[in-house]
């Protein structure tokens, strides 16, 4: 026990870099130009603009390369640049039960720690919130600490009034190409799932390639949610009693968790017999546990739809026509439902059959949260779905078929499987709504490809 | 920027328990089994003893599982009881270069949180470090604060100077069940790699399991490693530097490195034309990657055997032979390489074929420092080296051959995908080693196929 110590966060994932998605050249460099568009789109969501984001990746010598990223979005102030750029499990999104592309606090901590290790260089941030000035601060991490440093700092005048964050990094052991696994793949299947979005992106060859915005609303922003009495658990009513100011347990059920009117509350209080006048700082695991199995016995309305924003059928409809072609698309765009902790959820499914859909075989697409996932399939909910339906029951009749599966998860907290967050967790109640929706899309697959044979025949009497 | 806010390391991952493999009944129960059994493992070899471990799990209720476990190994001083139980991050084998199960100073503590969130209970913990009392206490985790939090505590004497730890929890949404998910099958392949342990487990039918030493020699313990100069960067020799009190670099390096002798310096000083004789304080990032650049054109001694403990040929074939009954096994143990970061490893193989081997068709068993690795199979570099093998090419003509593959790979670092521990991200270096001890055992098989076909030949003639 002489030798026991403590690690920080981020000496932790320094050590384990390859659970933030460093790992093999090609993938680091997708995993940096991933944590940096995802701030952008989240940024620019809750500001309510038209995202312009641009990615220049250049090549300064073998395996060196440079990734440069800008947004039109809230900027960030000075204050919080060490924070933002320099500190693990730091941002403003973990703790929100809120629907965004980000959520632990980790992504571009990550991105200015990888950088720092493979080239020793701090990186560069040019920020300014609108305001008169400009921000140009090079940044470094502490790992130890898990602090930010700025190196140095510039202030230059605003004059345009320019609002947005430029961040400007080197990284080596990258590979740069345009395989389905490398940034263009990444950032095309962004653009599809975020139509609204117009990301100019220069290879390192010079190419430049501009994802236009083929839609000119802003979508409907995620609302900040309430848990839902679907799944919580006692251990969440006691967090949620921490950080409630209710002064009745009646009063805290109402206003604390979605869905619940104080008829429902009549309903808890009868089947549970609990005393729900009693101040919610005396309630015990006891209480808690009676609370739970009553909520259990009634049925709640499913959480709001507000909340959650999906892609969108139409979106999703227009994105698979585009880059596969197929001779048939059916999109489902399922109802919300909960999983443990109360927390809501949406299945976004999508069928193409024919023409260029498949992949020797069944071609699984895959979005959390309008993000494409592009790594670990093996290891991912959305695949174990996909995979456990019969699709010869819905008329795919042979294995090379050409037939694509979309998904596209859309929740408060998408529960992944590592920090790298590019598989889903095998969560019963999700594992089992993607099952639903595909079996809804087989179906209507169904139909199309019988309708096809009965033609057929007809044409050959 | 008003919602910024930081967020400990256990209310990371007490948010994301999926991450530390909380996912699905059966698995969750399994993770609290090898968090406490591969601790124990790790503390007995430490203290070179024969591991005597028990494990009971009994059922309290639906769902509701109390699991108990012990241990003969060192015992915990009383004073690091919070920080091994309460405290993430904190530990005595994550800053150290050697082979252990643990290296991340979050197993048990995970195992603690996950007990208190669903049952609202703490663990007990009765522990011995062999002196004259024995410590019984009650321990949480306080979540906001990552730190340990002792609810009561009780001194009883200990008039036979036992010496170990002994935990008992419970914990709820646990399934039981004998599939090979579940902890029977977790701790026999356990007992299979670890033939001089003895555990006890008590099912909650009450049925008694005696996995029995069948070795009577305790292994050599891996020892503490030097990094190798293969793979090591300029980043890893400003962080080696930082610790080490060599004054100057020629020294330094001899020192810090395994496998660099004076001679190897001199090459080094030649190639890179640098001064090694100034103090490795004054050392910047140009000088580092001088020195990185002039080690890639040397060739060094592979990292020595002594450190990495492997299964054991011997042990391997008898553990295939018992669960398998095949009638052809051949193993490989490949000699040690080293993958990014300087980090020495080694992959041991073995393939089993007829009898009782294969699943329909390729079935794999993994490992990871002589631990089973259950989940999480389709994210692993073990089952993408093992698949990406043309096993036609070896005589294996049929898809559902009875063929099954063993792997385990040792390292003072396994490069996990998540903090769970269940799957080996695809490093290069380690992929390539993996499949070049396939093939090497593929030819082996291949051989007694071909002779195999011969004779049947003969036979029919
Ligand atoms: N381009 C940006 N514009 C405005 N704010 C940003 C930008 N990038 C990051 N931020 C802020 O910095 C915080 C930290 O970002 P970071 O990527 O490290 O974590 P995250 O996005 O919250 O979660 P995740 O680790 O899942 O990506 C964000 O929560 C956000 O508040
Ligand atoms: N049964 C035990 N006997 C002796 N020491 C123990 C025992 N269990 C845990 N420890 C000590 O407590 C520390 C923390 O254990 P913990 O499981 O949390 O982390 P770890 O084993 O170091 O890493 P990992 O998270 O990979 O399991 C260990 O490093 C070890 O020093
Ligand atoms: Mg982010
Ligand atoms: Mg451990």
């Amino acid at each position: 026990f002489k030798s026991f110590k403590m690690q920080s966060v981020s000496e932790f994932f320094k050590k384990n870099a390859a659970m933030l998605g460093y790992t093999g050249k090609l993938r680091s460099l997708t995993t940096l130009v991933h944590e940096g568009v995802t701030n952008s789109l989240d940024a620019c969501e809750e500001a309510r603009l038209f995202p312009d984001i641009s990615v220049y990746i250049s090549e300064i010598g073998p395996e060196h390369y440079r990734v440069i990223m800008e947004d039109n979005a809230s900027g960030i102030p000075l204050d919080y640049i060490p924070h933002v750029f320099g500190k693990m499990l730091a941002g403003s999104k973990a703790h929100r039960n809120i629907q965004s592309r980000g959520q632990q606090g980790i992504g571009v901590s990550g991105a200015v720690m990888y950088s720092q290790v493979t080239t020793g260089k701090p990186t560069e941030v040019v920020t300014s919130t609108g305001d008169k000035i400009i921000n140009k601060v090079n940044i470094k991490i502490d790992v130890e600490k898990n602090a930010g440093e700025i190196i140095s700092r510039e202030t230059l005048k605003n004059p345009d009034k320019w609002r947005g964050t430029r961040i400007n990094l080197e990284a080596k052991n990258l590979q740069y190409n345009r395989s389905k696994y490398g940034p263009y793949s990444y950032l095309k299947m962004t653009a599809i799932a975020n139509p609204h979005t117009r990301i100019l992106f220069v290879e390192p060859d010079g190419t430049k390639i501009l994802f236009d915005r083929n839609v000119r609303v802003i979508p409907k922003n995620p609302k900040e949610m309430k848990p839902h009495p679907h799944g919580t658990s006692a251990d969440d009513i006691l967090s949620m009693i921490k950080n409630s100011s209710a002064t009745r347990v009646r009063t805290f059920l109402v206003s604390e968790f979605t869905r619940v009117s104080t008829k429902k509350v009549e309903e808890i209080e009868q089947i549970s017999g609990l005393d729900l006048d009693i101040n919610p700082k005396k309630v015990d695991w006891e209480y808690a546990e009676k609370l739970v199995n009553a909520i259990k016995q009634i049925t709640f309305m499913a959480p709001p739809t507000e909340g959650l924003i999906p892609i969108g059928a139409d979106s999703v409809k227009l994105g698979l026509e585009g880059i596969l072609a197929p001779e048939f698309v059916h999109t489902v765009t399922r109802s919300p439902q909960t999983y443990h902790g109360g927390i809501a959820f949406i299945v976004e499914a999508g069928i193409a059959y024919g023409g260029g859909a498949g992949n020797n075989g069944l071609d699984i697409i895959r979005y959390a949260n309008r993000t494409p996932l592009i790594f670990d399939q093996g290891g991912c909910c959305i695949t174990e779905a996909a995979k456990s339906i019969d699709w010869k029951r819905y008329g795919v009749k042979d294995d090379n078929a050409p037939l694509t599966i979309f998904v596209n998860l859309v929740s408060t907290h998408i529960p992944y499987t590592s920090a790298g967050k590019q598989a889903i967790a095998t969560e019963e109640e999700i594992y089992n709504e993607i099952r639903f929706a595909l079996m809804e899309a087989g179906r209507s697959l169904s139909r199309y490809l019988s309708g096809k044979r009965r033609a057929h025949e007809k044409l050959t009497k």
